[in-house]
Formats: C-alpha cells, structure tokens, sequence
C-alpha cells in the first residue's frame, strides 16, 4: 500500500514523472558497462519539459545516448568538439571547460527534452568504465538520484571476472552531497556485509552469488521504501567493492580478437622504504577545519610510518619552514614526537608560496639522495598538500611547472592534493604528471582527514620501483604505458595492446622491477588460444547476463537498437584497449611541453574518442532534439533517423560507428612504433632451460 | 629418494637410497661453519605403495637452503612455491618464471620447471619440480635436489650429499667365493662398502646414469647411520654427525 504522503507526493509533481529507472551494469574482467534506461511519462496534455539526468562516475567515458520521444528515435553522435551544432547538445555539465581542467570527481549528464501531452520518452544512457583499484578494492559506484520517486526503480549489477571475486562489499548507500566516485581514496568505516546483505537500513539489497566468478547484486527498493530514504529522489551512491584472487605471477592476461589486456597487481612482496617529505600549506585559508583535519590526518599518517622510511615536513606560506633543516630523518618514536610536536605548532596565515615550498622540499630529498645514508632503491617522493592558488614568489603556472622539473630531476616524484574550490587543479595535475605522481582533489565539504589519509595509503606502500612489461618483440602493437615509476600495495598496473599475428601460439611475456636491494624478473609464455577461448567464455556468460539486462530494460528501446550492450561485451579488451589509449593520450597532452607535441597528442586521443564513441573533454554529444507544437503535438520531423549525415565528418575524424577495429591514422601508427621501440623488447624465450649440472642429487622417481 | 654421488677425480658414480619416514628433515648439505650454506630437506609419502611387495615410497616435499651471508636468508621451496625470507618476505609462484636477484643470493625459477639458488657465484643448486597432471596413489609432487656449482663450499662440509663433495673414492674386487661371482666393494674413507652395478634415471627421468650402489640405507657409505641427518626443524643449521 502506498501511503498518503507519498501519493501526495506523486500528485504534486509537476514535472513528468519517472515511471521506470532501471541501471544495469555488467563489470566484465574490472571494465564496467553501464546501461542506465529511463522512462518519463508527461501526465499532462500539454507538453512539458523532461530532465533526464544522471550522475556518471569522474574515470568513465559515456558512450551512447539514445531518445525514443513520441515513437522516434533520436540517437546521439560523438563528434569533434570544435565543431559547433546547432542542436541541442547532450554534454555533460561540468565539462563545459573541462578541456583545460583536469577530471573532476563527477559528471552530471544532463539532458532536457520536450515531451508532447500525455506521452512519454525514453532515455537510454550507456557509459563505460576501467575500475581502478585502489587500497585492494575495486570500488564501482552508482548515483541514485533521479530527484523524484520513481515508480520502478531496479540496479543490477553482474560481476564476471577471470579469477574468483573475493571480498565482496556492498556498502549502505553513501547518502548526502554529491561525492567522489572512487577518486577519495577515503574508505567509510562500513562493516562488511555479513552473509552478501548489506546493513543499510533499507532491507532490499541481495547478493547473490551465481557460480564461482559470477556475482550479482541487485537494488530495487520500491516507492515507499524510496520515500523513507528520501522523499526528494535523492538516494545516494550505491557502492560495491571486491577484489579478485592473485598472487606473486606474472598476472592476469585477457586475449579477445587481436588484443590482449593485462592486469598486474602482485603480493606477498615486503614494502620499500621510502623518503618522504610532506609540503604543507600553512597559508590563512587554511585557517580552522582545513588545518584541524590536515593536522589529524598527518598525526594518524605518521604512526604509519616504518621503521626504514625517511622523512621530514615542510610548512609554507609566506614564509617556509623546514623542520629538520638539511636532512631527511629516520623513524624513531623521538623524531616521531618531535614531527608531532611541529605539525601542532603550525599556525595558518600569509599567502601561497607553491614554488618556493617545492623547491625548499625538492632540494632536500636532491641532498639526501646524493648523500652517503640514502639507499640506491629506497621511492622517493614529496607529498604537497595546498589549498589555494600561488599569490607569493613566482605565481605564473608555467614557470613553476619548469622551475619543478628542474628541481626534481627525474629523481623523485610529487603527489599533489588541492583542497576546495579556490585550488588551481591544472597546476598541481600538471606537477603530478610531469614528476610521475598523481593527484588528489578533496572537495570543500568532504572529511579532509579522511581523504588525505586514504591518499596517504594508497601510496604509502611502495612495493615495486622501475616496473617494466615487455612483451614477445614483433608480437604486439600500440602497447599502451608499460614502464611505471612505481606499484603501490593495493593498487594494479594495467597494460593494454594488440597483438600483430592472432593465430600465435604464445606471448612471452617479462616484467622487470626493483624491490628494495633485489632486482625481480618475472616471466611466462601466455598460451594466446587458451586465453582467447577463456576470455570467449567469460564474454558469453557477459553477454547472457546483459541480454537479461536489455530484456528487462525496456523492450520498446531495445528493438529499436538491439541489444548495444552485448555488441560492446563481444569487444571488450579492445575496448579497454581504446579507454586506456584515450586516457593516456590525455595524460600525455596535459603533459606536453610543445604546441606540436600538444596537437599530436589530441589528435590521437580525438581519433580515438570518436572511434569508440567516447565522450571526451575532447568530444561533444550532439543529438537532435524533438520538435513539440504549442498544442502539445510532435512536429513533423523530416527525416526519422537521427541527423547523422547532416555534415560530412571532417577530414581527421574516422567513422564513427563500425564493428571493426579501425586503421589508424599515419600520426598514431608513427607515434605507437615510436613508443614501442622505446620499450624494451624480449627476444629470449626462457622455456624450459637445459643445463649442466652435477650428477650429485637426491631425487625421487 | 635415490642419491646419486658423482666422484668426478675417480671417476666413479655412486647411488644409495634412504627412504626414511615421512615427516621427516634429512640434513643434505651442511656448511653452516664455513660458507654459511646449509640444505635440509622434508619427507612426505606417497598415499599407498606401488605394489604389494613395496615399502611405501618417500619424496622430498620441500627443500629448504638457509645462506648466512651476506645476511642470513631462509629459501623454502615447494613444489607450487618458493618462500624467499631475508629481512623481509617474498612468496613466488612456480607456475611462472620468476627471477629474484639480490647480488649475493640470487633465485630463478623457471615455470614449473626448476628452481636455481645460487649463493655467492660460486654455489648453485637446482631443485627440479617434479609436477604430476593425474598423479597414481603411490605418486606425490615433489622436488629433486641437484648440485650445480660446490665450488663455494669447503671441505669440511658435510650431510648426506655435501660429505662427498671433496673426497675421493676407489673400487676394488673381492675375489670370488666357490660358486658366486666376484663382489665390489668401495673404499671410501678407509670404509669398504659391497656395491653392485645399477643404472639410474636423472633429471627427470631425461638421462640414464650408471652407478654403484649401496644398500641398506648407505650402510657404511656415509659417515654414521642415516638417522644421524635427520634434523628437528626444517631451518636446522646444527653441524653434521
């Protein structure tokens, strides 16, 4: 029974009401496809705006927006963004200028569109994403917020992975402002759900567990239990985290059509000491909660410290303060106390010197590295926390970005956080990325303490430096990144390529890597058929489960585009292929030195884009919208189809729609070969060695 | 396990089996004193006998090598894994080849193949993986132990394989009693020890070696009686007998 209130509720609605929210995503081998359908009906006889909207995760690229207003189908293009339309556009909102600023935590797909009187639309979103992992967890994150009660609201979420799913969490639904998507590094202090039940307070979430590597989850509260949450549709974030069975190999490695993914997270591997200097913004904004939640979280980060690890602090603001003055120091409880001791001391006021903090902290660790107490294969890096942008020493971006990297010298690395609103993100991404960190955004509202903790623990672990992946030379092509300054305990290496002779028996595949005083070889020959028809296995039992998905999506939508989720599944690794190469092309373009290197690098990640579809900073959505009459009627629409053909493509931009892999262009094939002739090639096939060894043993049969 | 004893000065191959218990840690090479090296290895049986008329047979389900210098490190190697704990843990799967190389002590394994421990450059050892896809009940996956490089060890090492490393051997015929064959006896550290002819399968079974063999457990062959080497733990670095 529905109560009164809720009635009252759905009575007062004006807006057209979402009959029907149903998300499915299929995460196949960690790359998750999301269908997300919607079904909106105008109650009234006049026509009235609907607001589909949803909130995607900040790693994923949408791929595919379709409409079905009053029996049409309006089906989006990805197209170059300098090309302006006339149309509306169905962008997401907050990468408007998301060309120059780094990702942020969440993207609002926003799309209005006028539904005729006493009809309804139909909106099909489709986005895909890599889940990174992070502290040993994959965390996928859905965003229940369809800001209205919705009659049928259902999330399925299928989870078939090569090796058995372990750790399986769903977490209560992460209520309140808008958060990260898996960018916090924050972990909520949820208890795991015991026997696949989570503990939120609505009683409607199950686990089910199908066969060893499937897993299914489901969410489907109905009106009334969505009314005892939230009244307004404002659920939450639906979060499930897992992990998968691995050990110390050479990893996991898909093969599918011609490419070959491959996943490389070991254990059991003890961790590398580590130098570390903390630069801390000490500057008047940081005056109260800021300054209060960074001083807990650098408290709790230096119990964490080990024994072999280094460190020392740096504060800034107008003035720089070092609080061991030309040296790194060891772990003792002495130096621990005395850290404590200035980290309380610290009194925000003054302005923002970023440059001069860098340099005071990089000179430190440039001294200590070439002194005689450091060890040759300790990780070295500085972690830089601020929140504002540079107001004294040098303040333009460029010259602090180059005065960086020659302080750095390729010897360490700089992980940056921003903090609120009034941070220059691009700077400290572009710090990040040109000294082989990273960068964390924490939001003006979120648990700063929190965050900067869970930072510090996806990096405070080192276990690996200069990892190298090599594979079979001649073998493979367009080999994503495969050299990497460093593996963090809990995070994964993913390598992406493809393969140049599909009927190959086998792949030798080497990883190199330094852990503390020991230089590690890994290696193996991956048999390429095996792999192909496990993988195959893998893709059906995805392709089972979306075609459930699609059945239960909507019937209406799905015969009018089959079933586009399946289609995507049957491609996966080169799609996780094409997500990784739009990424890093990305990376490399924000890190480019040169106008030239610059478009080189756009170039790349926009033929990519518009090859798979992908919504990009450097792409736009473009979907024509329906035409509605003053007396609430459709207008009559010229063609049926969308607009596809209205231009001829630009010259640079490939087709965008086509099942097989497209040729690329001469500038990527150059730059690929170019990259893979820097990577190191393995000629030697280890196979079963023959030796000359002594007769002297003791054996068995 | 079968020992197989190679004398490479006289030129003579020498074999004994000892069966020993399951469970138990037989004392292989011993150097401890010296170069710091000392290889023990753990017994398991197999479910049943080959036949009726067998004893049931034992294999070395882990060998373990503890090197004292330049810092002591503990290797322990499994048919599935090798645990390499110095200052620190590693834990390395055998079904892909991995190498671990920190200057003095170095560790290869090659995918369910072998494992290579060299300590030093000059001591080596090769544990083969002896893996079964539909193993019989009277067969387990287990390890065989080879010498590959003793030039590192002293002469004062011992154990079951290392006593023999530095010394010398002869054979001798007894003459033949009325109506049986003359018998050969070895001299070995002014012991003689009846052998007999046989041949025996190395490496896997890839290679045939002719040897002397010396039965009852190595009766007189080697220094004291088996149960001298059995050890208590499988990190035991005690000296020899």
């Amino acid at each position: 029974r529905v109560p009164r209130q809720v009635k009252t509720i759905l009575v007062k609605e004006t807006k057209p009401h979402i009959e029907e929210l149903s998300i499915r995503t299929t995460i196949l081998s960690r790359y998750a496809f999301t269908a997300v359908y919607c079904a909106m009906l105008n109650r009234h006889s006049a026509a009235a705006e609907g607001l589909f909207q949803f909130q995607i995760p900040a790693g994923a690229y949408v791929s595919n927006f379709t409409m079905i207003i009053g029996g049409r189908v309006y089906q989006s293009e990805v197209r170059l963004k300098e090309k302006r339309v006339k149309q509306g556009n169905g962008k997401p909102k907050n990468k408007e200028s998301s060309d120059t600023s780094p990702e942020p935590e969440g993207e609002l797909f926003k799309m209005t569109a006028n539904i005729p009187g006493r009809n309804r639309a139909f909106f099909l979103l489709m986005y895909e994403e890599l889940l990174q992992r992070r502290l040993g967890r994959y965390e996928h994150v859905t965003s229940l917020r369809p800001t209205q009660l919705v009659s049928r609201l259902s999330l399925d979420v299928t989870i078939i992975d090569h090796s058995p799913v372990t750790d399986l969490e769903v977490l209560p639904l992460r209520n309140g402002k808008i958060s990260g998507t898996g960018n916090s590094g924050a972990r909520p202090n949820t208890p795991k759900t015991p026997g696949g039940r989570t503990k939120s307070e609505v009683p409607v979430t199950t686990v089910i567990k199908n066969e060893k590597t499937v897993w299914k989850i489901t969410f489907s509260p109905n009106i009334v239990q969505q009314a005892k949450i939230s009244t307004s549709g404002i659920l939450g974030d639906f979060v499930i985290r897992y992990d998968v069975q691995r050990d110390m190999g050479i990893g996991d490695i898909q093969v599918l059509n011609g490419h070959f993914v491959h996943f490389f997270a070991p254990k059991d591997l003890p961790a590398v000491p580590k130098n570390v200097v903390f630069v801390i913004d000490s500057s008047a904004s940081m005056l109260g909660t800021k300054m209060r939640q960074t001083k807990d979280a650098l408290f709790t980060i230096l119990k964490d410290l080990r024994p072999g690890d280094n460190f020392n602090f740096i504060s800034f603001s107008n003035r720089i303060k070092v609080w061991q003055p030309n040296r790194l120091v060891p772990v003792t409880p002495l130096n621990i106390r005395d850290a404590k001791k200035f980290i309380f001391t610290l009194i925000p006021n003054g302005g923002t010197n970023i440059d001069g903090a860098i340099q005071s902290g990089s000179s430190l660790l440039r001294e200590y590295l070439s002194g005689p107490d450091s060890s040759p294969n300790s990780v070295t890096l500085i972690i830089f926390l601020t929140d504002g942008r540079p107001t004294v020493g040098e303040l333009q971006s460029t010259s602090i970005l180059g005065n960086t990297r020659s302080a750095v010298q390729e010897k360490f690395c700089i992980f940056t956080i921003g903090m609120g609103n009034d941070v220059d993100y691009r700077l400290l991404e572009r710090m990040a990325l040109e000294n082989c960190g990273m960068m964390r955004r924490i939001s003006e509202e979120a648990d700063a303490s929190a965050m900067l903790k869970g930072f510090y623990d996806e990096i405070g672990t080192p276990l690996l430096s200069d990892i190298r992946v090599n594979y079979t030379e001649d073998s493979v092509d367009y080999v994503t990144q495969n050299l990497f300054t460093n593996y963090f305990n809990g995070s994964e290496l993913v390598i992406a390529g493809k393969l140049t002779n599909r009927s190959a028996e086998s792949l030798h595949v080497q990883v190199t890597a330094s852990n503390n005083d020991r230089n590690i070889i890994l290696e193996t020959d991956v048999p390429l058929r095996r792999l192909q028809i496990e993988t195959e296995k893998h893709v059906k039992a995805a392709s089972a489960a979306m075609a459930v998905g699609a059945k239960a999506l909507g019937s209406g939508v799905m015969q009018v585009l089959g079933n586009p989720l399946s289609s995507i599944a049957e491609d996966f690794v080169e799609r996780v292929w094409g997500f990784l190469s739009v990424k890093e092309g990305l990376r490399s373009r924000l890190r480019s030195q040169t106008s030239k290197e610059r478009e080189q690098h756009t170039q790349l990640a926009t033929n990519l884009s518009l090859n798979y579809h992908f919504l990009t900073p450097l792409t736009n959505m473009v979907v024509e919208k329906p035409e509605v009459l003053l007396d609430g009627r459709m207008a009559p629409a010229p063609t049926i189809a969308p607009a596809a053909d209205e231009a001829a493509p630009p010259l640079n931009e490939l087709p965008g729609n086509t099942d097989k892999p497209q040729k690329l262009d001469g500038n990527m094939r150059r730059q690929s070969s170019s990259q893979s002739n820097k990577i190191g090639k393995v000629e030697r096939k280890p196979a079963k060695k023959s030796f000359t060894i002594s007769k002297t043993s003791a054996d068995g049969d | 396990p079968h020992f197989v004893v190679e004398f490479p000065l006289s030129k003579l191959t020498v074999c004994f089996n000892i069966n020993g218990e399951p469970g138990h840690v037989l004392r292989l090479v011993s150097d401890h004193k010296y170069s710091g090296v000392t290889v023990n290895g753990k017994l398991i049986g197999a479910s049943a006998p080959p036949g009726s008329h067998k004893q049931q047979r034992t294999y070395f389900s882990t060998i373990t090598i503890v090197a004292d210098h330049p810092k002591r490190s503990y290797i322990e190697v499994t048919p599935t894994k090798v645990i390499l704990d110095g200052r620190d843990r590693i834990v390395l799967p055998c079904h892909s080849s991995v190498t671990v190389d920190s200057g003095m002590l170095s560790v290869a394994i090659v995918q369910n193949s072998n494992v290579t421990v060299t300590v030093g450059g000059n001591i080596s050892f090769i544990i083969l993986l002896h893996q079964y896809k539909n193993p019989a009940p009277y067969q387990r996956n287990h390890l065989g132990f080879y010498i590959g490089n003793s030039k590192g060890l002293s002469r004062n090492c011992h154990g079951l394989l290392g006593q023999f490393l530095s010394e010398e051997v002869g054979l001798a015929e007894l003459p033949a009693e009325a109506g049986t064959k003359p018998s050969q006896v070895l001299k070995v550290k002014n012991r003689s020890v009846p052998v007999v002819r046989k041949s025996r399968r190395i490496y896997s079974g890839t290679q045939h070696v002719d040897c002397w063999f010396a039965r009852n457990n190595a009766a007189k062959l080697i220094d004291g009686e088996y149960e001298d080497y059995v050890t208590s733990h499988m990190f035991d670095t005690g000296d020899g007998p």
